[in-house]
């Protein structure tokens, strides 16, 4: 690979950033043949240093992008996939200079670590996971959670990887009785793992032990919600859903997030917030990120909005850029800024 | 809605529960 370089671009037009928080900062631009599917950031040590970086990835092929002068990039390490094609960036906390990303047509095959070989620079690949898997998330303390379906049953796994990124724990969750569809770590409560299930459960895990604690019914209205992130506050747990199958002529508006509160002791929730788009604006959720009380969906309509989820509204409206909608969305790990990207490759960075 | 439609709260129902659950 040659290296390429991405421009400095123009400042985005007011009319862009209505009711707008949203400042265009930078923009990567990775010409391939084949569809962008998602785009991550993390941390890469090389000589010592360690550098926050942009991961692109589309179906057959992810790059390691390492910052430049001035809100510039460089293109630094690229890893190609010939057989599956990539599906998604697994962002996995605590852990530098590996990449871990997941491989399938409609459902996740594989699980795969990208890294660099110490020796000659080379780019690797490594195998962790391959199967039916339903579901998979990075946790801190360098560990990944997944759930898969064999011939009989349901398999949850907990993969530790040691703090070079190399030799990797095993340990199994105890599964629920339907299938997990999302993961969401707990806030404050380092042991404990939340997941939704098929059947609009709630389920609750004790990492250390593997227990599960609990199988809660949520209302019927949470339907097909997948959990993104889960805080623990007074006793009680703050669970943000996403809603892929809201009404959008609902009276409230189209909610795209929605955050429901749960006594872990008595299974009994109740709805807190909806988290809407601006009268006037339709379209459902497509996928979205969670980061701390700030959440982004890309929404059927092509556009992205974020919300501020103590404030309880829509903080920012990107459109399409380009008369190209956008297709996946990511608050960044390594600082605040949001990271927005299109089919054809384009990542554009936003300072929130 | 208000804490009371939640039942009883324990600030310590994550021990709670682990105890309570099959190892």
């Amino acid at each position: 690979d040659t290296l390429e370089q991405t421009e400095i671009a123009d400042p985005p037009a007011l009319s862009n950033l209505s009711p707008g928080s949203l400042q265009l900062v930078s923009k990567l631009k990775n010409p391939s043949g084949s569809c962008s599917v998602d785009v991550s950031t993390m941390w890469w040590e090389t000589a010592g240093c360690k550098e926050p970086c942009i991961i692109t990835a589309c179906e057959d092929a992810v790059s390691l992008w390492k910052p430049l002068d001035t809100w510039q990039w460089e293109k630094v390490y690229t890893w190609h996939f010939t057989e599956i094609p990539v599906l998604q960036i697994i962002s996995v906390p605590d852990v530098c200079s590996l990449v871990c990303v997941a491989l399938g047509n409609l459902e996740i095959r594989e699980i795969r670590a990208l890294l660099c070989s110490t020796d000659d620079e080379s780019e690797k690949q490594l195998l962790l996971k391959s199967g039916h898997i339903n579901a998979v998330l990075g946790l801190t303390q360098r560990r990944l959670v997944s759930s898969s379906r064999t011939l009989f049953d349901q398999q949850i796994e907990i993969l530790t990887f040691a703090e070079d990124g190399g030799n990797k724990e095993k340990q199994f969750l105890m599964p629920p009785d339907e299938t997990v569809l999302a993961f969401a770590e707990v806030h404050g409560m380092q042991e404990a793992l939340l997941g939704t299930t098929l059947m609009n459960n709630i389920v609750l895990w004790n990492l250390k032990t593997g227990q599960l604690l609990k199988k809660m019914q949520v209302d019927d209205s949470y339907q097909a919600s997948i959990c993104h992130k889960a805080y623990s506050e007074m006793g009680l747990l703050f669970v943000v859903l996403s809603r892929p199958c809201a009404n959008e002529r609902e009276w409230l508006g189209s909610p795209v997030f929605q955050l429901i509160v749960v006594n872990p002791k008595t299974a009994l929730s109740v709805g807190m917030m909806l988290y809407c788009l601006p009268h006037g604006q339709t379209g459902r959720f497509l996928e979205g990120d969670v980061k701390d009380n700030f959440a982004a969906a890309v929404l059927t309509s092509g556009t992205i909005a974020t919300w501020d989820l103590l404030l309880g509204h829509c903080t920012a409206l990107l459109p399409p850029i380009s008369e190209q909608n956008w297709c996946f969305v990511k608050w960044s790990d390594t600082d605040f800024h949001l990271l927005a990207g299109q089919k054809d490759g384009s990542v554009f960075v936003y300072r929130y | 809605c208000s804490k009371a439609d939640l039942g009883p709260v324990s600030l310590n129902w994550f021990e709670e529960l682990t105890s309570e659950a099959p190892p």
